[in-house]
């Protein structure tokens, strides 16, 4: 489904270089249930924009269900992107101005699909918050916040669903509940990646890689099943 | 040090309204070192917005250092944050046209201090981030801006450092390394508030809160050494 073949992104400031991705090669089956660890820094969530196609590689090749998505321009990346992939962004990025339900809404809007009120409402309730579907994101909690931008990632059915750190500002309890969300997509066939600090979400997942500097310095499969 | 009595706060959205806390007392001494935890959505942040002087509560009082802040207006309420508070906001809060060593510099120029580049640059050495400091918040990664947030809550030595989950976005070792940190802060006799949803961060303070719906269910006082 998704091969990935010597991968690098470099960041241009001014006159300084920052290697972010250093030759990253790796390839991910149809649902497979992937962490991707590392130190803060190591290039998890430049390597998530590649694999989500919101950014394209300074060089190198990858190929998403066959197609090679390492050259589209920005509208042709979106619409793969749109069609295939649901997002969880690292500091969440939802709109400010739209209440909760609104945000969820989004994907449904570019897709074209009916119903949009209900199915939004109805992954609100899935991650527990159908209680504060009309809360702009300033009036949510940090972790509430997170829990809408899952939500607005599941609504539209993706194939593949990809999040930086979703735990990382919810309790245990509510993080587990989330957990078990991730665990039924993967069950129904829909592929995960996530990028986690979290030991407790690395051990759930078959397949953790660790990122250090750039580079893929260790990728265990979990056989323990 | 920190005197709290019976606060409310709630919050107005059109005609709903939200209880955020629910009577919440207790007392924190000069010099300790507390947790508070619970689950999402649960009013940490709202009750460390009223402890950092970025909000007033509904109703209560809280008294600081023997003052009354709790109906100070808005300037007032600032002279009195930027003089003895450092606070990490739980989603940084940085100035995105800012570099990483301008962000920290920022308490610094309201107190009218010299040096400020030296003493911005120390505080970045001292969370790790000295080869980042001309970086805008958009070119750091989560953990980095993450740290930068910390750095400039400590930059200004004051007396109080509340932190709201400084360490959501941070791999183990780096975590630990900010813990440290903020252990060394301790011992200079700087007094620690920390949101945290971490077990790993609550063990290492001497005192943990739980709020659970806006109340305080359990205040344990943990004497171990
Ligand atoms: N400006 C606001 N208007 C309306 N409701 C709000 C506002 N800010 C927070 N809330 C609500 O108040 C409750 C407490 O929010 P708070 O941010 O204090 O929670 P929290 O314990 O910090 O949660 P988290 O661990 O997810 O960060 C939440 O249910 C939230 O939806
Ligand atoms: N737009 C940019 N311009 C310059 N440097 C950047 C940019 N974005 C990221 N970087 C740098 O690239 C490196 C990798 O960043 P990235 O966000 O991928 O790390 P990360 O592994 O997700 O870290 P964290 O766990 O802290 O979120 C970091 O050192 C960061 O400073
Ligand atoms: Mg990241
Ligand atoms: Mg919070």
């Amino acid at each position: 489904l998704i091969q990935i073949s010597d991968l690098h992104k470099t960041y241009h400031m001014g006159d300084v270089e920052v290697n972010a991705l250093c030759g990253v090669s790796f390839a991910i089956e149809a649902g497979e249930h992937m962490a991707i660890m590392g130190p803060s820094g190591s290039g998890k969530s430049t390597l998530m924009n590649l694999l989500g196609c919101l950014d394209t590689p300074t060089s190198g090749a990858y190929l998403l269900d066959g197609e090679d998505v390492s050259r589209l321009d920005g509208d042709r990346l979106a619409a793969v992107r749109n069609r295939q992939i649901g997002f969880v962004f690292q500091q969440f990025n939802l709109l400010s101005k739209e209440s909760a339900v609104q945000n969820v809404e989004l994907p449904l809007i570019y897709a074209g699909v009916p119903d949009r009120r209900e199915r939004a409402m109805a992954a609100l309730e899935r991650v527990g918050l159908a209680d504060r579907a009309h809360h702009r994101p300033r009036e949510l909690s940090g972790g509430q916040q997170q829990r809408v931008a899952i939500a607005r990632a599941l609504v539209n059915s993706p194939s593949i669903v990809m999040a930086d750190e979703p735990t990382g500002n919810l309790d245990t309890k509510t993080g587990l509940e989330i957990l078990q969300v991730f665990d039924e997509l993967n069950d129904e066939g829909i592929t995960l990646v996530m990028v986690t600090h979290d030991p407790r979400v690395a051990e759930r997942c078959k397949r953790v890689m660790r990122l250090v500097d750039g580079e893929v310095v260790s990728d265990v499969f979990n056989h323990q099943e």
